[in-house]
């Protein structure tokens, strides 16, 4: 464990913690992507089955609930609770579009062919695009609340931390997993656009408003 | 090395 990869976690959890404090306050998941968070929901699902045939550590098992229960909590509260709330006429990804490639590719580039080594490998590369809704919705209404603009940049920020995680690795530990860095790149690159209306804009007090 | 056995990463 490393700063990079703690703050990483950290971002990641936040993130997640956001979320579900604006959906309970607010009682609204108002520009919220429900097709993301099932898409999450589905990657730490396929991720963390490992979490009843491997222990790692008490940190590792104690994240993976976290991981499994926060975003189970954020569908149940945009399908189930607040569901009038939840503007799915603007979230109108096909997510068919990201969920085929991966299975596929899952298939055919991971490290074993082994059902648990596939479904973490699909998990890497689904987690990589699933945000791809969120950003889809953000671009069809122009606009993204400010609250759901902090959740966006401490999820981002979260696979950031972890290329700066696996520099760090390489050089001290020699570890290193081409699968999870080339994801890591993928999903970081697909945040730039978002970071820098970010940077530029909400972090100056404005609305994250985009040109139309 | 590459690709742990141990995935301790989240």
């Amino acid at each position: 464990m490393n700063v990079f990869r703690l703050a990483g976690d950290l971002a990641h959890v936040f993130a997640i913690i956001i979320l579900l404090l604006k959906i309970w306050k607010t009682r609204s998941c108002a520009g919220i992507s429900g097709k993301s968070q099932v898409l999450f929901a589905l990657v730490y699902l396929t991720r963390y089955l490992d979490l009843f045939t491997t222990y790692v550590s008490l940190y590792n098992s104690v994240m993976k609930v976290i991981f499994l229960a926060s975003s189970g909590a954020t569908v149940y509260l945009m399908y189930v609770k607040f569901k009038a709330t939840y503007d799915h006429n603007h979230d109108s990804f096909r997510v068919e579009f990201l969920l085929v490639p991966c299975v596929l590719l899952s298939l055919l580039i991971n490290h074993d062919f082994t059902v648990m080594e596939v479904l973490w490998t699909f998990s890497i590369y689904l987690e990589s695009v699933a945000i791809l809704p969120q950003l889809f919705m953000v671009s069809k209404t122009g606009e993204a609340e400010s609250i759901t603009s902090h959740y966006l940049f401490a999820l981002g920020s979260y696979r950031a931390l972890y290329l700066l995680n696996w520099i760090y690795r390489y050089f001290v530990e020699s570890h290193y997993d081409l699968i999870a860095i080339f994801a890591g790149v993928v999903q970081t690159i697909l945040y730039c656009d978002f970071f820098y209306l970010y940077i530029t804009k909400v972090l100056k007090g404005k609305r994250l408003q985009l040109p139309a | 090395e590459e690709s742990d056995d141990l995935k301790d990463e989240l």
